[in-house]
């Protein structure tokens, strides 16, 4: 069976955000 | 870029997939920002910080131009055009309403794409500066480019001096469509 991981727009920006930071330094 | 999936899709892939695709568009926005005189002159704090706050506008300003008002239609990435009723249909409701209203309010003001990619850039430093610590230097850099936005503008139409406080009128619209959309949920298998 598959498992989701469910989360908030606004809180799927901010992960994308924060890793493309992250990534970058 | 396709909101009809093949009858073998579940509607839990479908929306695996609507969920997806919001990820390459907000790299976009970050690659903007990045793009954008004096942004990368703030702390890198700072520029998270309005990211986390604007970028969901910032998408709504670029997503008007799939948007055509009069028609009610909706153009993905395929480049096949939906109408809102056929959208509604599949479970995409209150957020394509206000999409649409909002994409007749901004399309009315007929503005250029240097103009727009310009709105776009002041839209995301007046976001929320809750959070924000060099608030001077934020609050300069949105001045600075208000004032460039404003100049644009106005050496274009010389003669209507309404379009300038129209747009800017656009930004608490922005701002009502992140507070009632951003909470929307979202779905991602864990592989």
């Amino acid at each position: 069976p598959k498992t989701h991981r469910v989360m908030t727009l606004a809180d799927h920006i901010s992960h994308i955000i924060t890793q493309d930071f992250a990534r970058n330094q | 870029s396709c909101p009809v999936a093949p009858a073998s899709r579940s509607s839990q892939e479908v929306w695996e997939s609507f969920s997806q695709c919001f990820t390459p568009a907000v790299k976009e926005v970050v690659e903007f920002a990045k793009s954008i005189p004096g942004f990368q002159m703030l702390s890198q704090h700072d520029q998270v910080m309005l990211l986390k706050s604007g970028t969901f506008q910032v998408l709504m300003v670029r997503f008007c131009s799939l948007f055509e008002p009069k028609e009610r239609t909706v153009t993905f990435l395929n480049g096949q055009t939906y109408s809102l009723a056929s959208l509604r249909a599949l479970g995409m409701g209150s957020l394509l309403d206000a999409m649409f209203d909002f994409s007749e309010k901004l399309g009315s003001l007929g503005l250029e794409q240097d103009e727009m990619a310009l709105f776009m850039a002041v839209v995301l430093v007046s976001a929320d500066r809750s959070g924000i610590v060099e608030v001077g230097a934020v609050e300069q850099l949105q001045e600075n480019l208000i004032k460039a936005l404003r100049s644009l503008i106005t050496s274009r139409r010389p003669d209507d001096g309404t379009l300038f406080p129209k747009l800017l009128l656009r930004l608490p619209d922005l701002r009502t469509l992140n507070n009632q959309h951003s909470e929307k949920l979202l779905a991602f298998r864990i592989d």
